[in-house]
Parts: C-alpha cells; structure tokens; sequence
C-alpha cells in the first residue's frame, strides 16, 4: 500500500508542469525515503531527476517499494482539476494497475477522486555521482527564466561564463547578438532576490537553449535556481522545494563545431 | 542538434 497525503497539493501539479514537456512517459518510485523520479528526455541529451522526501508529507505510508509508471501529460491533465488551495491524496496498492489522487477542498466541502491507469515502463536508471563542481550560481530562478527566454529571441545556444564578479550569458544569432551578465549581490531582506557566486575556478560552457528554457517550467516551484557547473561535464539547473526536496536538470555542453 | 552530446555518456548505468 502506498499512501502519501500533501496539504499543498499544487505543489505536485507544478512538479509535472515542469516535466511533461521534456518526458513522455516515466515511472515514479515510491519508498520509505520518499517519492521520486528519474527519466531521460526523448532524444536523450538532458536528464531530470526530482525528489520528495517523505518527511515532507503531512502523511507517508509505503510498505513496499513500488514503480508507478504513468503518461506524465495524463497526469498533469488530472492534476489541473485540483483546485489551488486543495489538500492531495495519493493512494495506489502494491500490485494495483492504477493510482488515485483525491482532492480535498480546505473546507472539505468538496472532495474528488480522479484514477489514472499504470503502464508499464522499461526505464533506464542512471547512477548519479556528487560532484564538486568549478562554480555554482544561485539566482533568482524568474531572471534565469527571463534570460532563457530573452536570449532565444536571438540565438539556439547560450555561452554561460562565471567569474568571481558575475555571471555573463552571451548569445549569437542570424539577427544579431546578446549578452546579459548579473553581479553578485546580497540581499537581507529579499534573500531571494540575491545572486550568490560560489567559483573554484572559472567556468565557460555552451548550451541549447531550447533544454534551459524547458528546464525553467520548474520556475513556480522556487524563488531561486541553483545552476552547477564544471568543464566538459553536465550542468545542473536544480530548483529546491522547501522542506521536501528538489528537481534537477542535466544538460550536457555543446561542443564547438 | 550539432555538436549535442547525450546524458548517458556521463553517467554510469545503475
């Protein structure tokens, strides 16, 4: 029996908001530790990884680990009839073929049940390692998504280059040129408006925009995006969820042609 | 996409 209930129930909604579009389809892995998933876009070149920890739940039951393999944009149409304020369920049996999500008004005057049937899903698990990396930025995730988009009016590809002073993301296209560099700044009272530049060492690497734009649906999930970076090695555009986990992105770089 | 390496290279197979 899995069972897991979370007074913020939208939460889950902008969870698969800022993963239908990269991934079909995909299976959740329910444990005592929590509620997770890794999958691999279609074309294989990014990679999403999330995880919500049980504790974050205001209710976490698992007696047995469990794979739910679900159509990721199924579940986010049902998950788009939750109302904002709504408290979610999720209930699914150990050898059930299918997974419920109950939603619960604030003031239990209306209480829904929608069931999506379970696929099975042949996924491929990847071992990811800790690693240090040369320079992490911590940022506004809005600006981030700003910039993303900003710059895709301009080109395909983004240069993002850390230094000690700031972050400068440069672009180059058919029509013109772009560059947008932010300084590290701290803010008391606004902490997350501030711009937090952790370097080793300089860093400079190539990306499609068209992944760092998709990556920043996950935008409404926190105030702040945490982009890793090291040479030659996958970026990590991470969103964290207060008190319950995070969702992150890897990406590798381009090389130059 | 030109010059787009894929994830799995990276990564070690669980």
């Amino acid at each position: 029996m899995f069972e897991a209930r979370l007074t913020q129930g939208v939460l889950l909604r902008k969870l698969l908001d800022s993963m239908k579009d990269l991934v079909q389809d995909a299976n959740f892995d329910c444990s005592s530790t929590g509620f997770a998933l890794q999958a691999m876009d279609s074309s294989h070149v990014s990679l999403i990884h999330m995880q919500l920890r049980s504790d974050g739940f205001d209710h976490f039951r698992c007696d047995r680990n469990l794979s739910m393999g679900v159509s990721l944009n199924n579940m986010a149409k049902i998950l788009k009839c939750m109302g904002n304020d709504d408290v979610l369920t999720m209930k699914a049996e150990d050898q059930g073929d299918s997974v419920t999500f109950m939603f619960e008004s604030a003031n239990q005057e209306r209480i829904s049940d929608f069931e999506l049937k379970l696929m099975d899903i042949d996924s491929e698990q990847l071992g990811i390692p800790d690693t240090d990396y040369s320079a992490t930025v911590k940022m506004p995730s809005a600006e981030f998504a700003r910039i993303c988009k900003d710059l895709s009016t301009i080109g395909d590809t983004v240069l993002i280059a850390v230094t000690k002073d700031g972050v400068r993301f440069s672009t180059t296209g058919d029509i013109g040129s772009a560059n947008v560099t932010v300084r590290s700044h701290s803010n008391v009272d606004k902490p997350e408006e501030q711009v937090v530049i952790d370097m080793q060492e300089p860093v400079a690497l190539t990306f499609a925009l068209r992944y760092l734009n998709s990556f920043a649906k996950a935008t409404p999930l926190s105030n702040q995006v945490m982009i890793s970076m090291s040479k030659e090695l996958p970026v990590v555009v991470q969103y964290r969820i207060e008190d319950m986990g995070h969702i992150s992105y890897y990406l590798a770089p381009k090389i130059e042609d | 996409l030109p010059g787009q390496r894929g994830i799995k290279s990276f990564f070690a197979k669980k």
